[in-house]
């Protein structure tokens, strides 16, 4: 474990604690895509599946138990709760998600470290959540004010991702064992998705504006 | 083995 993980597992922890404080303090769930947050709990559900088989470490498997818990929670409150779910815009909420599942089911089939059940099941995860970020974007062009924590919420989701890959680089410079190319890929794809709203984020932050991303 | 790929990551 080195410091660009933990950073990088902290700031995804982070994401998760600032979505459920929104949802659980305010009841609300405006500007927030349920779309993403059920790509993401299929994300989670699909790349941990060795939790009960392989054990790698306590916070290896506390972590892994707070992402699912977390991911499939946001999605039981956007759905089912009785004040939050009136907050949820699902006329803007329109990204067709399924279309996203398919083509990095059928990548997962195709372009995979062995053709295992798990195996597949787990690089389709890492697929999926390369792009599980797009309803959210395109969901915050469409809000024209995006409140403070859900801005927080998508800057430190996209970057706990962009911390693993100094994780990568450091590891590739300092263990003989290696993280696979086909993570090395989704996770610098999944990076770039958020440049723009980086830039967005950014630039609200430095002029003291509220952050509102180009139609 | 050396060329041992890592699934150590969340």
């Amino acid at each position: 474990m080195n410091i660009f993980r933990l950073a990088g597992d902290m700031t995804h922890l982070a994401s998760v604690l600032v979505l459920l404080l929104k949802i659980h303090t305010i009841k609300s769930c405006a500007g927030v895509s349920l779309k993403t947050q059920e790509l993401y709990a299929l994300v989670f559900a699909t790349r941990y599946l060795d939790i009960v088989t392989d054990f790698i470490s306590v916070y290896n498997t506390v972590m892994k138990l707070i992402f699912l818990g977390s991911s499939f929670s946001i999605v039981w409150y956007i759905r089912h709760h009785r004040v939050v779910r009136r907050s949820y815009d699902k006329d803007q909420d329109t990204f067709r998600h399924y279309l996203l599942m398919i083509p990095c089911m059928l990548l997962a089939l195709f372009v995979h470290e062995k053709f295992t059940f798990k195996e597949v099941m787990w690089t389709f995860s890492l697929y999926l959540e390369a792009v599980a970020i797009l309803p959210q974007l395109v969901l915050l062009q469409r809000t024209r004010n995006i409140d403070n924590l859900t801005g927080q919420y998508v800057f430190l989701l996209g970057a706990y991702r962009g911390l693993y890959i100094f994780n990568w680089i450091y590891r590739y410079f300092t263990e003989p064992h290696f993280v696979h190319w086909i993570t090395w890929i989704a996770g610098v794809v999944q990076t770039l998705l958020y440049a723009d709203f980086f830039y967005y984020y950014f630039e609200s932050w430095k002029n003291n504006v509220r952050l509102q991303l180009p139609a | 083995d050396e060329h041992h790929v890592v699934k150590d990551e969340l």
